[in-house]
Parts: C-alpha cells; structure tokens; sequence
C-alpha cells in the first residue's frame, strides 16, 4: 500500500456538500461513493441526486435518518438509476418520490461489499485504494465542537449515529490519519473535511465500510 | 460577534437568546474539556463554530441520524460477496 492515498488528487471526488437541517448523511455518504466510483471507472465527475435516494428510499426515513447499507441494499435490488443533481436537486427535505424510466442516464449501483474492518484498518485501506472511497459510519458526537487536526480521543467505537465518505488516508506523519469528508459544509472542519487517527476504529470508522461496485 | 459570523437573527435579551447563550456556555466548557487531552500540533482542535449555540441533544437531533447495521467482520481478501 501507499504511505498515503487521496482520491481527491484523481479529481474523483465532488466538492464538499451542506445537508443542512436534514438527517441525509447516509444519502450524502452513499451517493458520494456513487460518484466517485463512477467516475473512477473512468466516466466524468458527475453530481448524483441525493434527493432523489432520500425520497425514494422506503428501507430508511428520509430527513428523520436512516442506513447507509439499507440504503446501499435498496439500490441494488432495484436497480434504480439515480440521475444527475440537477435533474433532482437537493431540499434538505423528505419528499414524493420522482420516478424515472430505466432509459433515463443515470447511475444505478451493481452491488456493494460491506465489512466491518475494527482490528483490520490496513486491508480497509487496501479497499479504499482498490475499490474508490468508502461510506462509512462514526461516532460524531464530539464532532459538534470539531475545528480540525486529527481526532485521537473522545470518540466511541460501536455508538455510530453519523455516515461519512473516507476518501484517503495518511501515513507519513507521526500520526497516521483518515481523510474524511462530511456533509456539513465547507464551513465546518478543514474545509468540510476530518481527519480521524488510523488504528484503534476512532469513532467506529471501521464499524461498518461499504464499497460500491457499478 | 458569533451571531454576526454565524448570521444568527434572535434578538439579544429575547427567550431565545438566554436559552442560546446558555449552550454557548456550555460549549466552550466542553472545548476546555476536549482540547485538555490535546497533545502537539496534529492533534484535533475543538472550538466555536456554527453548532455552538446548539445544545448537544439539538445536534444529535438535527445531524445525527444515521443508524448502524452490522456487517460481517472481515476476514480476508476473498470474502466479498
């Protein structure tokens, strides 16, 4: 594996995206592995609609929350196509579900590989490099006060409430770290993003790790 | 000044700015708490931003909604699937 790995520097990541008062993470987290998967196997960089997983979804609830993998397991049994952005824009609420026709463009997802890496971080960084980023989900309770640098403390593994994209990671420092982009704009961390100390599942980031397969 | 940054439009001495005020408080007394562990220049940084004036049950509330899954445990290169 690379010292260090960032999808961001392949241009195969979007730009850091505001859920606002919206329980959407786990949209936001799977449609960013979406696109970036995407555009990995070699298709141009393309916003993908959140609005439309979070409307359309009926195993989660919507802006009230829900799962990256009921999310993730949904779209590959119906094969749903999620369409651009802005065919579907984002609103930050709960609303009637937009049907499309399969000859629509669009994204749908073939199927995905979840894992719990706790105890396993290097093989989940091996998945990061060979399957594009990761939705995971953390522990983010002690995110509310986060400014940036890497969280080392104050974070529960196994208390999950929160979905993120891990793009990248870090080892050539003292401190090996994830890269993680979050969902509550670029106002909030470094730019929208967190960095979380690899080794010891800090804030459950290895709990539960999915990759997309298109 | 965090109402001005933060575009915040409750009215200083109004209901709602006591109640604002208070978790503001109790937010820098948690970054006390949480940057105390901080150690060197990697470390994480904890501080005011635009979740202060939250109290820690408005943010879990609002921005804390995924709920967890298990998934299998993994145990090699050729478990996908």
């Amino acid at each position: 594996l690379p010292a260090k790995f960032d999808w961001r520097d392949k241009a195969v990541v979007a730009p850091v995206q505001n859920q606002e008062a919206c329980g959407s993470c786990w949209a936001f987290s799977v449609v960013g592995a979406m696109q970036s998967t995407h555009a990995i196997g070699g298709s141009q960089l393309e916003q993908l609609s959140v609005q439309q997983v979070l409307d359309c979804s009926y195993k989660n609830e919507g802006c009230s929350g829900g799962s990256t993998l009921r999310a993730l397991s949904w779209l590959k049994q119906t094969r749903v196509k999620v369409v651009p952005r802005s065919e579907y824009p984002y609103k930050a609420k709960t609303g009637i579900c937009h049907f499309f026709s399969q000859s629509h463009d669009g994204v749908a997802v073939k199927n995905f590989i979840a894992h719990d890496f706790s105890g396993r971080e290097e093989a989940m960084m091996g998945q990061l490099v060979e399957r594009g980023p990761l939705a995971a989900i953390v522990d983010a309770v002690s995110w509310q006060d986060y400014l940036g640098g890497i969280i080392q403390h104050h974070c529960s593994s196994q208390w999950s409430n929160h979905a993120v994209l891990v793009v990248g990671y870090n080892t050539m420092g003292d401190v090996p770290y994830w890269i993680v982009q979050n969902s509550w704009g670029t106002t909030w961390g470094d730019e929208g993003y967190v960095y979380i100390k690899i080794g010891g599942n800090i804030c459950g980031i290895a709990d539960s790790v999915a990759a997309v397969l298109l | 000044s965090f109402r001005e940054q933060f575009h915040r439009r409750y009215e200083v001495n109004s209901e709602e700015f006591t109640r604002r005020h208070l978790y503001f408080q109790n937010a820098t007394e948690r970054h006390a708490y949480l940057n105390s562990l901080s150690a060197g220049p990697q470390s994480a940084k904890y501080g005011i931003n635009r979740f202060s004036d939250l109290s820690q049950k408005e943010f879990r509330d609002l921005y804390l909604r995924a709920s967890a899954d298990r998934a299998p445990l993994f145990s090699g290169l050729k478990t996908e699937g």
